[in-house]
C-alpha cells in the first residue's frame, strides 16, 4: 500500500488540487469529508472532457440530469455561482468552498444569503418581479402543469404584494431575510444530508488520507 | 398547495437538486 499512499500524493499535487486542511479550516467540511469530495469531484471532472480537475457545465448537467445538453435555469444559476472565479469552469476549491453552504452545519445566513444571489438572476443586487416571474414560467414549461398568464400574474403578485415590504417592485437582501424568516421551508433545499456521510458514501479516502480527523 | 412563487419555485426546479450529484458516482 506504500506505493498506492506514494502515487496518491503525487498524484493529488495536480493544478487545481487545493491543500484539504486549508479548505476544511475555511467550510464546514472536515478534512476527511474534503477528501471524500475530492474523490466525487474527480469522478466528475472527467465524466466529458478530460483536462483534468475542472468541471464544465456539462458535466455538472450531466451529473445532475443524467444529460449534459438540458437546459435548466436554475442548474445554470448553479453553476454560475460555485464557478466563483467566473471563468467558465468549477475548480475543487470553488467546488468545496460553494458545497459547504449546503452542509447541514453551515450558517442559516449564508444559505439565505445563496438563495438570494440564485433567484437574482440578472444580478442586480435585488429580485425583481419579472426575474420572479420567469422562474416561474421557466418551471412550468418543464412541467406538465398549464398555467394560464393571469394566474400565473397573480401569484406573483401575491407573492410580492408579502415580500417586498417596501414596495419598490424588487425584493432586497433584508426583505429576503424577513420573507424567509416567515417560510423557512424556502431554504430546506439548501440542506444536502448526503454532505453529512460523505465519507461513507466515498471510503476511498480511507486509503489516500494523510490527515485523521 | 403552494404558499407563495418561491414556494413553487424551491419545490419545483430540480436544477436546485444537488443531491444527484451524489447519486451519479
Amino acid at each position: 500500500n506504500c506505493f498506492s499512499l506514494m502515487s496518491s500524493r503525487v498524484g493529488r499535487r495536480r493544478l487545481g488540487y487545493e491543500d484539504p486542511t486549508i479548505l476544511a479550516s475555511e467550510t464546514a467540511f472536515t478534512v476527511n469529508e474534503v477528501e471524500a469530495l475530492y474523490d466525487l469531484f474527480k469522478k466528475l471532472c472527467s465524466s466529458i472532457i478530460k483536462d483534468g480537475l475542472l468541471l464544465h457545465k456539462e458535466e455538472f448537467q450531466l451529473a445532475l440530469f443524467q444529460s449534459s445538453s438540458k437546459q435548466n435555469l436554475f442548474a445554470d444559476r448553479v453553476f454560475d455561482l460555485f464557478d466563483i472565479k467566473r471563468n467558465g469552469v468549477i475548480e475543487f476549491g470553488e467546488f468545496v468552498r460553494s458545497l459547504s453552504i449546503f452542509h447541514p452545519n453551515a450558517s442559516e445566513a449564508e444559505k439565505i444569503s445563496f438563495a438570494f444571489r440564485l433567484y437574482d438572476l440578472r444580478q442586480t443586487g435585488y429580485i425583481e418581479r419579472d426575474e420572479v416571474k420567469e422562474m416561474v414560467s421557466a418551471l412550468l414549461s418543464e412541467s406538465d402543469l398549464e398555467l394560464s398568464d393571469d394566474v400565473i400574474e397573480s401569484i406573483v403578485d401575491k407573492t410580492m404584494v408579502e415580500a417586498d415590504l417596501k414596495g419598490d417592485g424588487k425584493i432586497d437582501q433584508e426583505e429576503w431575510k424577513e420573507f424567509v424568516a416567515k417560510h423557512p421551508s424556502l431554504i430546506k433545499n439548501m440542506t444536502l444530508p448526503y454532505l453529512k456521510d460523505i465519507t461513507i458514501q466515498f471510503p476511498s479516502f480511507v486509503l489516500n488520507t494523510e490527515v485523521q480527523d | 398547495k403552494f404558499l407563495n412563487a418561491f414556494e413553487f419555485i424551491s419545490s419545483m426546479s430540480s436544477g436546485f437538486d444537488l443531491s444527484n450529484l451524489f447519486e451519479s458516482k
